[in-house]
């Protein structure tokens, strides 16, 4: 599972 | 931000704004599957639900403000401004079978089981399949106008650039998110046949797309 990433993408 | 991600939201940014002026200005929205840009419409809507919680930067909420008003203002041009000219005898792709399927698999495979993770993943996965009903309707009428397929085109382009911009983050910051990655190669790989015909056919100088 990703660590929480944030959301920089469109 | 890399060059690949900015050139696949100018690409993006471009082929949502011809789509709309050619609605706008021919006001006919005759050969546009009015079904694909429902779900596109539904696509920001579940993707861009962080517009108001959480600032990246301007250039982010502003593109997510412009792709939500011109994806609504599109639909509306198409269900009631120049629905005369919807072709829905055309249109009949059967988006319960896109819809079903991507809601179900959102909630078996996503990061976090929490609603604006399982909402921002079904945005991902619809994304990919939301271009159908449009690539039906066209095999199905056996022709577009080529200003249509030009907005196809940079449709298609946005994400095959999305791709180069997960490589090049791999390999810079060892970014991957592998869901949007997945989704992404589905998505471009169903406008190959259709980057095929723009290169072989409009790119010729034919005033339309007439499939063989």
């Amino acid at each position: 599972k990703l660590n929480e990433k944030k959301k920089d993408e469109l | 931000m890399n060059v690949f991600r900015l050139l696949g939201d100018v690409s993006h940014l471009v082929a949502i704004i011809i789509l709309f002026l050619k609605i706008f200005r021919s006001k006919s929205c005759a050969g546009i599957s009015g079904k694909s840009q429902v779900l596109f419409a539904l696509v920001f809507t579940t993707r861009y639900l962080d517009l108001f919680t959480s600032f990246i930067s301007i250039y982010n909420t502003v593109m997510k403000v412009v792709f939500l008003v011109l994806s609504y203002a599109t639909v509306y041009l198409i269900y009631l401004r120049f629905r005369s000219s919807y072709d829905s005898e055309s249109d009949t792709f059967r988006v319960e079978f896109l819809l079903v399927p991507v809601a179900g698999l959102s909630f078996l495979e996503n990061y976090d089981f929490t609603p604006i993770e399982i909402l921002w993943t079904f945005s991902i996965y619809l994304e990919s399949v939301a271009i159908l009903p449009q690539l039906f309707m066209i095999t199905k009428t056996g022709e577009a106008e080529s200003i249509t397929t030009h907005y196809l085109f940079f449709l298609g382009l946005y994400r095959a650039l999305y791709l180069a911009n997960w490589v090049w983050r791999y390999h810079t910051e060892g970014f991957f998110d592998q869901i949007a990655v997945v989704s992404g190669v589905v998505q471009t790989i169903f406008y190959c046949d259709f980057f095929y015909l723009y290169v072989t056919k409009v790119l010729k100088g034919n005033s339309k797309l007439t499939l063989p």
